[in-house]
Parts: C-alpha cells; structure tokens; sequence
C-alpha cells in the first residue's frame, strides 16, 4: 500500500498472506469469504496451478508472522476464474478457527453496483513505495470511480471492462500496488465490511489520474457459490 | 388536501429566521400550506411546519433571499413558484430575483423615485410582489419581466428571462433539471436506477444532490454538457444535444486573491502549482492534450494559463508546462482564518462519542437514517456556515460526523437537498448496545460449525473452542492435573459434561465473566480466557475495528 497508514493489528481479520509453500515467502493477499475458502487474483497463481505449491497465513499482523495467532493452512484446491477474468478461489486444506483475530468478510449481493464516490478501502502488505510501514498489514481509503470517468483518455483510456470497477484518489498518491494483489478492496455499508473488490492491476502505484483496478466481486456471485457447492 | 403541498419544495431539518411571520396552530401540515396560501398581510413564499408542536410559521422569505439554518424537527416548505428563474407565457407569475435588463443594465428599485420616478409601484399593483429591483411584468408586457433601470438614459428594459418550456443549457448543464431523455445520436437515454443494459455507479438514492430522475440527461460528473447512459447495449453512454440558453449564465461573485471552499469561484491570476510548476494555457494543447478548454466550459473562467476549478476537483489546478507532469494543483490561498492544515492521515476511528460529542473525531460520515453527509467545504446542495474556516477548532474534516456548534450529538449537512441535515450513525460511550438481531450464526456456531468458530454465546458455559491460554497469555493447566495448582472441584470427573478433558478454557461454573481456566503459572491459580463473543464475529465485522485511514 503506497500512503495510508499501518493498521490496528488484526482490524482487518479476513486478510490473508499468501506464500510459497517452499519459503514461506509472502507475495498476494486475498481475502477469506468462508471458514474454508480464500477469493485472490488470478495473477497470483500463474507461477503454479499445483495447490501444493501455495501456503495461506490467517491472523496475522505482521509479514514476518511471528505472532502467536497465526493460522497456516495449505491449499487443498483451486478454482479459477472464468476466462479472462483475474479473480480464483482456494480451499483451505481445513477450516480456518474464526475468532476475533480471523473471521470472513461479507460477500456483496449479486450484481450490486458500488455508487460512485463511495469510500473503500484496501489493505496489505505489499510495495510502499517509501511511504513506511514495510512489513506491516496498510491500510488506505480511497472513493470509487464511476467506469465511465476510469476509461476517459486521461484516466486508463477504456482498459477497465464491466467486471472491474476503478478506486483510488485522482491526484494520486495512495493506492494499492505490487504484493497487494489478490487482497480485499472492501466498503462499509449497513454497520459491516462487503468485499467489492480484488486487487487486479494499474498503471503504475499511486500515480494522479491512474486509479487502481478491481475485479468486482458482485459479478461473479454466482460463480463463487457455484464453485464453493462444487468443491 | 395533499394536493396543497405540491406547489412546495419540503426540506427537512430546515427554517428560516424572520421578523415578518404568522405564526398559527395547525392540524396537519396541509392547513399550514392552505394558512400560506391565504395569508393576507404579505406574500407568503415559504412556510415552516413543526409537527410535535403542530405549529405553523407562514413567511414572506424563502432560501433565496434570507439564509436557512437547521433546526430539529422543523420542516420548510417553499413554494416553487417563488424559487423558479424562468417564465411561463409573458411571466406575469414571474417571481425570480434577475434584476438585470436583457442588455445588462441594473434595474432601478420598485420603490425607488431616482433615475426615474416609476408610475407603476408596489403601492399600485400590491399583488405584482414588485419588491427589491427584481424583474417583473406587473402590467402584462408583451414583452415578459421588466423594470426600470438605473440609467437615466433609458426609462425601461425587458429582461429576457428565460421561458421554463425552453429546455437549454447554462454553462455546462450541471444545474440543468430538463426532460430530455435522448441522446444526441437519437438512443432513448436508460433510466438512472436501472442497470440494464448497462451497469453504472450513479445510483440515483446515493447520490441524490445529482438528481438523476428518470431517464432525463443530467451531467453528475463534470462532463461538458449532460449526457446519459443509452438502452443501446453497444453504446454505454452519450451525451444530449440540449442547446445553450441564450439568456445570460447566473452571475457569480468572482474570488480574486482567495479561494473558498472548492475554488470553483476563484478568478484570480494565480498560474503556478504547488510544485511550481508553469501552467499551461487552457487554450493550449501542448505539452498536453486534454478536454478542458474554454469552449467547453464557458462559465468556469478558463482564461490564460491560471488556476482554476471547473470540474469539482477539491481545489484550484492546471495543467503544467511540463511534459512529464499532466496536472497539479495550484497553492491558492483559503479564504479567511486559515483552518488547521488536513493531516494526510485520519485519526484511529472513534466507535461512539463522549458528552454532547463536541470532542468526537471518529470517521463516520452517515446519518442516522443512512444518508451520506455532504462535505463541510462544499455549498451543495445545502448553503450553510458551518465551514472549517468559520468553526477552526471544530475538525470539520471532509464530510466527517462533527458537533462544530455544541449541538447534543454529532451531525452533518446531507447530501440528499430534501433534507438539511441529520444527527449521525454513532452512539454516545457507554450507550446500552442493540441486542442481538441474527441468530442465525449463533446457532450455527453451537451446534454445526463449534469446531471452527472460536467464540462465545452468553456466558460461555457452552464453549468448546481450542484457546487454551489465558486472557495474560499464560498457558492453560489441564483440567485433570493437579500441578502445579491442586483442585478438586472442576475435574473431568466432577463435570462429565463441561468438555473438561483437556486444558482448554471452559466455564463448567457457569463465571458471568466467561471461560476460564486453572493456569501453568505457580502464582496465579485460576484466571479468566480472552474469547470473543460469537455476534461480534459475523461476517464483515471485525471484533476490532479498523482505524478506516482515508490516506491521500
């Protein structure tokens, strides 16, 4: 997260790290909708379609994962998105506990569409860009931008398609970026926490006028249910 | 008897301070329309109901004239005739405030005896409302709304009011309220709230200071002229054809060495950002190409190359002389006292407020009934003076719940224009919390999912959950040992049932303060478990809430 600020540890408990099975190495977030299931980037998984190859860190507040709540879980399958699309879900190996510390966040209703101007926020442990807090779960807010504004020639010039939705400040200067793929772009409505949005993509970090890019999760409701039934 | 009410504009949360009233009780809030209508002893434009006190206030004002405060339980009603700027037929019924002549010329005060002494006055035609030097057709001039000017040149001036069947644009149509619904390509404009065919985000209940009615063309979004999304599937959107009025724009008091608010008014000759950075000429397309050019934006002031707002940015800014820069913002001076510069980051969000919470600093910007709070710097849709710079030690951040004025909770304008402004979604400290209203995970969590949910209900006598350290983080004794604490009383034995078979917390005497368990520590027999309570875990509600840093 590039500007924001560090989190109050474990304020955003349906934050997941994913890692390397092999070094334990973080490099996506994504986001826990059920006790056994994680939604990410689809990006996030080119390197491997093996789930073994994959580790998930729940409950924790650091990227170091020292603290005591941690919860390691490997990744027994994963679905990926229709084609096309940078969205996957992964199942845990076993269920995650919930507890105050780890707990899902709500899914939106189907096809449900964030007003413009309504303020979400990111969070992760990626590129800071030299804006502090390396290593430490960020968080930043930032309002939603209609499409029809996000794909102007000035903005990103027609790149973002209906199932994307575009957040960020237009001058710049917080954002999402490398390492917080996959992660949750979540709004407050009606006293909880919905997940509108996966980390996808920009132009860049936290550049005027390049908002970043989220899948929208309302689009694929259907699919999510479809796949968590199925598998 | 409704029907009496729909010659009015209602505002909630609103009235208007005036020493000329009528003041009358009332059944409902209909008669107090019917008190308006009749009232004799001066021309009544609005009125304000209280509906506990079925009090009614008939006045000659409206917001046009005098300024509306917000008061608690009030509701102003202003009838539209006396809000609207355009003329029916000939505008007999004109009561706009234009008081200028169709060739710009001041108009002389009704009441006024110099440059000319007026044979038509209030005094002669008591119901023509000839008040201040608004125009207006007293005599049925063919003509349309008149007045005598100021100069002595020239006796009297038609006005040229615009018609209201006139659909057309000023400026770039953001206060254009018309009923054109097509776009200029010929496609039937898609309704507002719907999504179909195409998806968008201007949700019209969200956004309700856009007015985006029906299908009608409106620009919410800074476009040149209003537009619509099209119910052509392969044309998202497009904007209308609705012409250019050809009466004059609304006159604006121009700020020249300062800025308020969002700097939409600022006409000064500031041209360097806050970088210093060179702007580029409006007129220009170099080093950048873009949109913003005087033409299309013909009341924003785009002269030169200085600093300007045309496109409800937060403040004044201009593309730069440097390439590698498109745009910036430029460093214009607030207006008056300056407030305290907007930290980057929001403090740690407050869950509930203190006293009359006049202390509160939280992040919550909605009110109680669900609307979004309309930003202090901002006028629209409601004017007010509740600014940072009229209220410095009030923290009246972006469009955060605030008590600037020692009111007896936290508040805020509301971007809905129907109503002023409302107390917000927060509790005071130490308030009763709502009782549990979903079940539904509770019993999930007893019975099917208790393995995975690591939480309480009630006291936790149920609780079969693994945590089995203490709420200092000491690890737990097994219930079956007897070191390094002896017991006898909560033994696997003594309570079968308790689920007392390993060392995790339980509560097998039924503690108010939840599970518990005998601990590794020597010193430290017995002590109580950290297990959070089951409805603090449903889905998106951290049981430890978030700082919502808005980071810029």
């Amino acid at each position: 997260i590039v500007g924001g600020c560090i989190s109050k540890p474990h304020s955003w408990p349906w934050q997941i790290s994913l890692r390397t099975s092999a070094g334990k190495i973080h490099f996506c977030g994504g986001t826990l909708i059920d006790a056994q299931w994680v939604l990410t980037a689809a990006h996030c998984l080119e390197k491997s379609k093996r789930p073994s190859a994959y580790k998930i860190f729940l409950g924790i507040h650091s990227e170091r994962a020292y603290e005591l709540s941690k919860q390691e879980r490997d990744v027994s399958k994963i679905v990926m998105g229709p084609p096309g699309t940078d969205i996957a879900l992964l199942k845990l190996d076993r269920p995650a506990i919930i507890n105050d510390k780890v707990s899902p966040v709500c899914l939106p209703e189907k096809d449900y569409v964030v007003a413009s101007g309504t303020e979400c926020y990111v969070t992760g442990w990626g590129e800071t860009q030299g804006t502090g807090g390396d290593g430490i779960l960020k968080e930043t807010g930032f309002p939603v931008i209609e499409n029809k504004i996000c794909n102007r020639a000035s903005y990103l010039n027609g790149r973002v398609k209906d199932h994307e939705m575009c957040a960020g400040n237009i001058e710049g200067g917080t954002d999402s970026c490398q390492g917080d793929s996959g992660g949750p772009l979540v709004c407050y409505s009606q006293n909880k926490f919905v997940l509108q949005g996966v980390t996808s993509w920009g132009l860049g970090c936290a550049n005027a006028m390049k908002p970043g890019v989220y899948v929208r999760v309302s689009k694929f409701i259907d699919w999510i249910e479809k796949s968590m039934k199925e598998n | 008897s409704t029907d009496a009410l729909e010659a009015y504009i209602k505002t909630d949360g609103a009235w208007i301070v005036k020493i000329t009233k009528t003041r009358y009780t009332v059944n409902t809030v209909e008669e107090c329309a019917i008190k308006c209508d009749k009232e004799t002893s001066f021309t009544c434009r609005s009125f304000y109901y209280i509906e506990k006190d079925q009090e009614c206030v008939t006045l000659p004002a409206n917001s046009k004239t005098d300024q509306v405060l917000r008061r608690m339980s009030t509701t102003l009603y202003e009838k539209k005739e006396y809000l609207q700027e355009c003329v029916n037929g000939i505008g007999t019924d004109y009561r706009g405030t234009k008081s200028k002549t169709k060739t710009g010329t001041l108009c002389q005060r009704w009441e006024g005896m110099f440059p000319h002494k007026p044979n038509i006055t209030p005094k002669t035609h008591q119901k023509a409302d000839l008040e201040s030097n608004f125009c207006r057709n007293p005599d049925g001039d063919k003509g349309g709304p008149w007045c005598y000017t100021t100069d002595p040149e020239k006796r009297w001036e038609s006005c040229d009011v615009q018609d209201c069947t006139e659909e057309c644009i000023q400026c770039s149509g953001e206060d254009y309220r018309g009923k054109i619904s097509t776009s200029e390509s010929g496609y039937i404009c898609q309704r507002w709230d719907s999504q179909k065919p195409h998806n968008h985000g201007y949700i019209p209940s969200a956004l309700p200071e856009k007015y985006l009615e029906e299908n009608y063309c409106r620009n919410p979004d800074g476009e040149p002229k209003p537009w619509c999304f099209t119910t052509n599937p392969n044309k998202r959107w497009e904007p209308c054809s609705i012409p250019r009025c050809t009466t004059e724009p609304p006159t604006i008091v121009p700020e020249l060495t300062c800025a308020t608010g969002d700097g939409s008014l600022y006409r000064g000759t500031i041209s360097v950002t806050i970088s210093g950075k060179a702007c580029q000429s409006w007129k220009s397309q170099i080093p950048h190409k873009h949109g913003r050019t005087p033409d299309k934006f013909p009341c924003k002031g785009l002269e030169e190359n200085y600093c300007r707002n045309p496109d409800n940015e937060r403040n004044p800014w201009c593309y730069t002389a440097d390439p590698e820069t498109r745009w910036e913002y430029c460093s214009v001076p607030i207006c008056g006292d300056q407030p305290k510069p907007e930290d980057p980051i929001i403090p740690v969000g407050e869950e509930c407020y203190e006293g009359d919470g006049s202390s509160y600093r939280g992040v919550m910007s909605e009110t109680i009934s669900g609307k979004k709070c309309q930003f202090w710097t901002s006028m629209e849709p409601h004017k007010h003076s509740k600014t940072p710079q009229s209220f410095p030690k009030g923290d009246l951040r972006r469009n955060l719940c605030r008590n600037p004025d020692g009111d007896r909770a936290p508040w805020c304008f509301t971007t809905d224009p129907s109503v002023r402004w409302e107390f917000c979604k927060i509790d005071r400290c130490g308030s009763k919390p709502e009782p549990p209203t979903k079940p539904s995970l509770v019993v999930a969590a007893a019975n099917e999912q208790s393995v995975t949910l690591d939480c309480k209900i009630g006291n936790g006598a149920d609780y079969r959950g693994p945590t089995s350290t203490t709420i200092m983080g000491v690890t737990c004794q097994a219930w079956s040992s007897m070191t390094p604490h002896q017991h006898a009383s909560f033994t696997p034995e003594t309570h079968p049932d308790r689920g007392l078979e390993s060392n995790q917390c339980r509560n097998p005497d039924n503690d108010v303060n939840g599970p518990w368990c005998y601990t590794t520590d020597r010193n430290q027999k017995w002590e109580q478990c950290q297990i959070p309570d089951c409805e603090s875990l449903k889905c998106g509600q951290p049981a430890i809430k978030p700082k919502r840093c808005f980071g810029r």
